[in-house]
């Protein structure tokens, strides 16, 4: 495993960890998307099937288990913690996400490497993951307050596809590794709808200013 | 390994 391999996957895990230090000690998930949060349950529960298929190593395991018990605590904690869920920005959380999950069923369905169960869900799980940020992107730009923890989250977030892509650029050079284009053009279009908010962070980081982005 | 496997990233 190649550093930027490494960092992408801490970054994708401390971005979790900021979400849960958010809904835990602030007991808020303002201007959290709970769609979001459901694609990526799914995303993970498609992905990971190969825990009872394939074994790669302890550590691949027990990411794959931390990142489906972590997105499955999150999610319950959103729909039925007492406190966390009155916090929920339910009224701007409006993208119509179930159109995310069917274009990428059909697209999972059209274009895969081979067609068999494990790898076409697998398929699907990298085209979901994609577009999997679009709800959450769509109620940031209708929160009129985004704050620290919600900010950083979603740029972890980002971080971690853009290190990916590092990753795959190494892999490719110095391990010779085959093209994989399935997984690669779809952390681009995940990465590339990302841009806009970098933009928009950087420069509130900069400028010391609050994160706000444009309606 | 090199090539082979697509499934061994997270």
């Amino acid at each position: 495993m190649n550093l930027f391999r490494l960092l992408g996957d801490m970054t994708h895990l401390l971005s979790i960890v900021v979400l849960l230090l958010k809904i835990r000690t602030v007991k808020s998930c303002a201007g959290i998307s709970l769609k979001t949060q459901e694609l990526y349950v799914i995303v993970f529960l498609t992905r990971y099937l190969d825990l009872f298929t394939k074994y790669y190593s302890v550590y691949n395991t027990a990411m794959k288990l931390v990142f489906l018990g972590t997105s499955i605590g999150i999610v319950w904690y959103m729909r039925y913690h007492k406190v966390v869920k009155q916090t929920y920005s339910k009224d701007e959380d409006t993208f119509k996400h179930y159109f995310l999950i069917l274009l990428s069923i059909i697209l999972a369905l059209l274009i895969h490497r081979a067609f068999d169960v494990i790898e076409v869900l697998w398929t699907f799980s990298l085209y979901l993951e994609a577009v999997a940020i679009l709800p959450q992107l769509v109620l940031l730009q209708k929160s009129r307050n985004i704050d620290t923890l919600t900010g950083d989250y979603v740029f972890l977030l980002g971080a971690y596809r853009a290190l990916y892509i590092l990753n795959w650029v190494y892999r490719f050079l110095m391990e010779n590794h085959k093209f994989r284009w399935i997984p690669w053009i779809s952390g681009l279009v995940q990465t590339a709808l990302y841009a806009d908010f970098f933009y928009y962070y950087i420069k509130s980081w900069k400028n010391r200013e609050k994160l706000k982005l444009p309606a | 390994a090199a090539g082979g496997d697509d499934h061994d990233e997270l």
